[in-house]
């Protein structure tokens, strides 16, 4: 695992986060669900709580859909290519690339779940750029979170070692749970403790 | 587009699997230093893109010392053999779709093992 220069992280006193949606994106509920089922991995080994809100005003993190050039200096180059990019703490910008088609699991941990495809699993995209709305930085262990490439039809959520220990670096476990080390899967919840 | 389930990805979206603009790399499989190789102006591009080439210089398409030092570096974050050459296993990992986040800030690597790499262009 790695970090940000400077090694940045929330605050203590910013243990319970809030993330919002662009509105203009006008996501769908099995969109919303994805994200916070992927907020709950990071929530499982962590002391930290993330809670949708409804508005962009105060939320720490922001999270939208986006073409192209979108006003960061950082474009998006259409299909493929880069899939999204996340600022680190404590800016909480998380921007996916509108141009890729995304599939919506609904749950499952298989590494692969299409022949080879255009087609990019959300959720895994999602866990990983959370880890760098955290202050991960990208990890050469391949079978990490934060290893920076995914083939298209590839699935991966669940949080590695290496993923469990960089965060407990930056934050320490989750006082209510088992560090992570041995959890339960929690694919098939609909919402997760998240929302 | 957001597909809900694998059932629902229209046929044409697994024959497109290869619509990449890095897929254009691949036909640089096999350069090496000293070359001068029309494309690999845009590999450079990217390596500057993810942190793997800093300054401000244009980027050429010559395979210099900056190009193949920007490989060695990419080669050891990603786990592969260090040639410093443009071998088949490296593009194949290039092309991936991958987190826009640069895997270097300031020229400086925390991958694998937060071993210190270094690379700037001339």
């Amino acid at each position: 695992y790695s970090f940000f220069p400077g090694k940045p992280r929330w605050p203590k006193r910013k243990r319970d986060l809030t993330y919002a949606f662009v509105p203009q994106n006008n996501l769908t509920d099995d969109v919303k669900r994805v994200f916070a089922r992927a907020f709950t991995r990071w929530a499982e080994v962590t002391p930290l709580n993330f809670t949708r809100s409804e508005s962009l005003l105060g939320a720490d993190i922001v999270i939208g859909f986006f073409s192209g050039e979108h006003g960061d200096g950082e474009p998006f180059d259409g299909a493929m290519g880069t899939l999204a990019h996340a600022s680190s703490p404590p800016t909480g910008m998380l921007h996916l690339d509108g141009d890729e088609d995304w599939l919506i699991s609904d749950g499952g941990i298989s590494r692969r779940i299409l022949p080879v495809t255009t087609v990019v699993d959300l959720e895994s995209v999602a866990v990983h750029e959370i880890g760098h709305l955290l202050g991960l930085g990208h990890s050469s262990v391949e079978d990490a979170i934060m290893f920076p490439a995914i083939s298209g039809g590839d699935r991966k959520v669940e949080l590695a070692k290496d993923d469990i220990e960089g965060i407990q670096h930056l934050y320490g476990g989750n006082p209510n749970g088992d560090g992570g080390v041995s959890k339960p899967s929690r694919e098939n919840e609909s919402t997760g403790g998240a929302d | 587009k957001f597909y809900s389930n694998v059932s629902s990805i229209p046929p044409l979206q697994f024959l497109n699997a290869t619509q990449n603009a890095w897929e254009t790399f691949s036909k640089l499989a096999g350069c090496h230093i000293g070359e001068n190789i029309n494309g690999l102006s845009k590999l450079k591009q990217y390596f500057r893109r993810f942190g793997y080439i800093t300054g401000t210089n244009n980027c050429t398409d010559d395979f210099d010392d900056v190009l193949q030092s920007a490989i060695n570096t990419y080669q050891t974050n990603f786990n592969l053999k260090v040639t410093g050459k443009l071998d088949s296993s490296t593009l194949r990992q290039i092309i991936k779709p991958r987190c826009g986040n640069p895997d270097m800030i300031d020229g400086v690597s925390e991958m694998n093992g937060g071993r210190k790499l270094r690379t700037t262009e001339r």
